[in-house]
């Protein structure tokens, strides 16, 4: 279960406090994944007390709040990351990040089943760059506005990045395994040094038009399977 | 034919942060402890958060999940969350060690009891530590409620009572405070969850104000969360 509770001193009206809430989940606790199972009880609350001053924050003071929607949201992307870093049996963080979708909604469904995939996930443990895994996952996909050509698609295994956007400077260099739906040519010994990474990105360029979305999720071995084989009802 | 060794988890020690207590959000009194949910006697499992702000001052919003097994916890507090539109809520109380899931009518009936009884101590705790009245709401309706563990087993109703009436001694504003909530949130995690940090705000008056947020997160397993503003209109409870 996801549990969250967040608090803040800035005096927001209800209904721009829910805006801002809604603009957060999506793109923290509502993009991760550990196992693909939705619980009974997942609830993120914020409550908001005011103590700071008397100035309201309302949704049509735009730049006020807009500062306030994207710090609840970078507080929530946190809480949500640590989440699946505390994963049952985890022991890769993975960043699943799409682009080049049609919508922002095409990108987060793509991402979203890469990240429940168990093939991928337990490629993953296996330190494993398979990336036919990950096409397969989403070329499952039906639900999308706009079908996925096979021959635009790419496929990278990129260092994870650091909170300044750079990869730490003795991490191994980006993996290219499929550009514009054509193999290439795999270093395994750079495949391995990426993928024995605690932190891994997957980019997808999906090749059809501006859209983004990621994803984080982990990766699935045994120590997941033997804990929930153990914990009893 | 295993082609390697199972490998340990990642040290995880250095997700904890030490945070100043200037990094905390003003008006908020927090306390966990343990009243015998979970099996280990040093493991917090009740907590309580509470807002000292006057009720119009303060505001509230939560997302839900969207299975149709919504936990009773769940339906509750969307239920005081609407009645009040987002104004006046006094807190959160929170157990781990049992969701309250699939717990029926008498599931229902304890997330009300929490909620009234933690309303309760809420409004007192919060009339004895300031100096002005919580703006004349002494709703005892006026809190929301969480729980997480396992599934199909009722609370233990009497035991979380009794340690929400006792909770008002041990609250207070410290980090530790806030430790000590995040940590009555866990379940299988192992580690608490806690960040917090300041921000700026520039208004429509020109100036620029500094605020703090901190949020604690739970979870470890069963987590792939698709939640909303609002809880499934058919409910478990039929099924």
């Amino acid at each position: 279960t996801l549990l969250s509770a967040i608090m803040t001193d800035v005096h927001v009206a209800p209904k721009a406090l829910q805006s801002a809430l809604n603009y957060a989940c999506a793109r923290s606790f509502n993009a991760i994944s550990v196992d693909g199972d939705m619980s009974t009880n997942d609830t993120v609350v914020v409550l908001a007390s005011g103590a700071a001053d008397a100035l309201e924050i309302d949704e049509k003071d735009n730049e006020s709040f807009i500062q306030f929607r994207d710090a609840l949201t970078d507080v929530a992307k946190e809480l949500a990351q640590l989440v699946v870093r505390d994963g049952e049996g985890a022991t890769k963080f993975v960043t699943v990040t799409v682009k080049g979708t049609k919508t922002y909604d095409d990108a987060h469904t793509i991402a979203s089943r890469i990240s429940t995939s168990a093939l991928v996930k337990t490629a993953l443990y296996g330190e494993d760059a398979n990336w036919g895994r990950i096409l397969a996952s989403l070329g499952s996909l039906q639900e999308l506005s706009a079908p996925i050509d096979p021959s635009r698609v790419s496929v990278s295994f990129i260092p994870a990045q650091q909170q300044n956007g750079t990869a730490p400077s003795d991490s191994p260099k980006p993996l290219l395994l499929l550009h514009n739906g054509e193999p290439q040519p795999l270093d395994e010994a750079h495949a391995s040094s990426l993928l024995s990474q605690t932190d891994i990105e997957i980019l997808l360029d999906i090749g059809l038009g501006e859209e983004s979305a990621q994803y984080w999720t982990c990766d699935f071995s045994y120590e997941y399977v033997r804990i929930n084989g153990d914990y009893r009802s | 034919n295993l082609t390697f060794e199972m490998r340990p988890p990642p040290p995880k020690a250095h997700l904890h942060k030490t945070l100043p207590d200037s990094a905390f959000p003003k008006g908020f009194l927090l306390s966990g402890t343990h009243v015998g949910i979970k099996k280990s006697k040093s493991a917090e499992d009740l907590g309580l958060i509470l807002t000292t702000s006057p009720a119009e001052r303060t505001s509230a919003a939560a997302v839900f999940t969207q299975n149709s097994f919504a936990a009773a916890p769940v339906r509750v507090s969307a239920n005081v969350l609407a009645a009040r539109s987002g104004r006046g809520v006094r807190g959160v109380v929170v157990n781990s060690g049992c969701a309250n899931a699939v717990t029926g009518q008498k599931g229902e009936e304890d997330a009300w009891a929490m909620v009234r009884a933690a309303g309760e101590v809420g409004n007192a705790a919060v009339a004895s530590t300031t100096s002005s009245s919580p703006a004349g709401d002494n709703d005892e309706a006026n809190m929301l409620v969480m729980s997480t563990g396992v599934i199909g087993v009722r609370l233990p109703i009497d035991k979380i009572l009794s340690g929400i009436q006792a909770l008002p001694s041990s609250l207070g504003s410290s980090p530790a405070h806030w430790d000590s909530v995040a940590r009555a949130f866990l379940t299988t995690d192992t580690f608490p969850k806690l960040r917090a940090r300041t921000f700026a705000v520039t208004h429509a008056d020109g100036t620029q104000r500094e605020y703090r947020l901190a949020g604690m997160s739970k979870g470890a397993g069963m987590i792939h969360p698709r939640m909303g503003a609002s809880v499934p209109t058919a409910t478990g409870l039929h099924a």
